[in-house]
């Protein structure tokens, strides 16, 4: 038996909305730890991994590991039926062919069950080793998030250039060239306002804007982002979801041909 | 010019 009641529903909604543009379907991994997804993208270019620990949930229950495949058109659709405040809960026995969400209204006058039905998703995971990274970048999300609209408007590609001075973002096009400059913070009055770096060395490299733009989908689950950088590696962008867990996208670099 | 890398080229499947 899976059980997992969540009573903010939205914290369900924004997640889905982070990754289905991505995705079109992803396994989720129930275990006694929580409930865990590691999907890459049709291309292979970027990689989703989510993780929400079973002590953010208002209730786990998880007696045997389960993968649940799911599609996530359908899991959209499913999740609009619920209100931003009801409480949501996801249920499936052991070995079973479908997933069952539940809606309540906060007052309990409303109870609506929707069960939908799992699929078998070959699953491919990738091994990630522990990095140190060369720099970690820290910043508003709704900040990168214009920051990576603005810069898509001029080309296909986004340099990152991090020093400790700062992080530098550009990009060039047909109509011309576009530089943003972020200084680190000086002066920290909030955490989630402030520009940060950590450098152990200088790291410059060149992303596709689309996928950027893509992992800007997550801004509403929280108000910092983090973006971790080594020379020749991929970039790992991090929300943090609440107190419950994480989204980290990894992002294969553009490499010199 | 560049290409696009994939995943493939830095991490192994596991």
């Amino acid at each position: 038996m899976f059980e997992a009641r969540l009573v903010q529903s939205s914290i369900l909604k924004k997640v889905l909305e982070a990754i289905k543009d991505l995705l079109n379907e992803a396994t989720f991994d129930c275990s006694d730890s929580g409930i865990q997804l590691q999907a890459m993208d049709n291309s292979h270019v970027s990689l989703v991994s989510m993780n929400l620990r079973s002590d953010g949930f208002d209730k786990y229950r998880c007696d045997r590991n389960i993968s649940m495949g799911m599609n996530l058109g359908s899991m959209t659709k499913i999740l609009k039926c619920a209100a931003n405040e009801d409480v949501v809960t996801m249920k499936a026995q052991d070995n079973a062919d479908t997933v069952t969400f539940v809606f309540e209204s906060p007052n309990q006058e409303k109870v609506s069950d929707y069960e939908m039905k799992l699929m078998n998703l070959d699953q491919e995971h990738l091994g990630i080793p522990e990095t140190e990274y060369a720099c970690v970048v820290r910043l508003p999300a709704g900040e990168f998030a214009r920051i990576c609209r603005d810069l898509s408007q001029f080309g296909e590609s986004v340099v990152i250039s991090c020093t400790k001075e700062g992080v530098k973002f550009s990009s060039a096009g047909d109509i011309g060239s576009a530089n943003i400059k972020l200084a680190q913070t000086s002066n920290v009055d909030k955490e989630e306002l402030a520009v940060t770096v950590e450098m152990q060395e200088p790291v410059t490299l060149t992303f596709a804007s689309r996928y950027l733009n893509s992992f800007t989908k997550a801004t509403s689950l929280s108000n910092v982002v983090q973006l971790s950088m080594s020379p020749d590696v991929p970039l790992v962008v991090e929300y943090r979801i609440g107190e419950i867990g994480h989204i980290r996208y990894y992002l294969a670099p553009k490499i010199e041909d | 010019k560049t290409k696009q890398a994939t995943l493939m080229n830095f991490f192994k499947k596991s």
